[in-house]
């Protein structure tokens, strides 16, 4: 695994959340347990907790957009590019953004949109692409059936390099 | 058959592989120019991110190379900035 250079990651350990728009791929509450699920890979073997807020600045603010969207990685439409998150910091850091021209899906008919949000918060909470390929940290999409799911070794180590591991 | 293979796929593999690392590997520099200088960042970059990706560090385009080149990603950037 890989940390950021000089980020220790987010010195609290309570975050929020918000999700600022929904793709139309999905209906919302496919897209909202995704996003949970997503955190709850991480919360659950650190101390971490994430609480979704519906007003406000959020630390982690998720997005679908398409293209040039205010920051400077536009997407590149369909596949290449899938998505990508900022490490810890004030204002755009923590942010995920989804590329809207991928087809998102709680399946395998598309792009699973639980498994490159998780791989998304690990950035949004300080881990850099790992060089191992069976990591969820490693830069290339891999599609995992979902209810199978377990966060490799390489990724566990990553994050409680961070934040500890979760004590109960 | 052939005396070599079409040069058109290693040019479009060449060209795709530039920007490929321009957009993820932090490739700035100018291909021609370099060229000229006899310098190679292009072949750094493919080493560096061959690295990044736990493949065989050959500094060449070889199949494994494109194969993993070619499928989608997170569009972090592999490299520091």
């Amino acid at each position: 695994f890989n940390v950021f250079p000089g980020n220790k990651g987010w010195n609290k350990r309570d975050l929020t959340y918000r999700i600022l728009n929904y793709t139309p791929d999905m209906p919302q509450a496919e897209v909202d347990q995704a996003i949970q699920r997503a955190f709850k890979v991480w919360s659950d073997v650190t101390p971490l907790t994430f609480t979704r807020v519906y007003e406000g600045i959020s630390d982690i603010e998720i997005s679908f957009a398409a293209q040039v969207h205010n920051d400077f990685y536009p997407f590149d439409g369909p596949h290449g590019t899938l998505a990508h998150a900022f490490a810890p910091s004030s204002g755009i850091g923590g942010d995920a953004h989804f590329d809207e021209d991928e087809t998102w899906t709680s399946g395998s008919n598309g792009y699973n949109l639980f498994i490159v949000a998780a791989h998304e918060f690990g950035h949004s909470l300080g881990l850099f692409h790992s060089n191992d390929p069976s990591a969820l940290m490693y830069p290339t999409y891999h599609f995992v059936e979902p209810s199978e799911f377990h966060l490799p070794e390489d990724d566990v180590n990553g994050i409680q390099s961070l934040y500890g591991a979760r004590t109960t | 058959f052939p005396a070599e293979p079409p040069k058109g796929n290693e040019e479009n593999d060449d060209k795709f592989a530039e920007e490929y690392l321009k957009k993820y590997y932090n490739l700035k520099t100018d291909m021609r120019q370099s060229r000229r200088k006899g310098e190679s960042p292009l072949i750094q970059k493919i080493k560096e991110m061959q690295q990044s990706l736990g493949l065989t560090v050959t500094g060449t385009l070889d199949t494994d190379t494109m194969e993993m080149m070619h499928q989608p990603r997170c569009g972090f950037i592999d490299v520091g900035e």
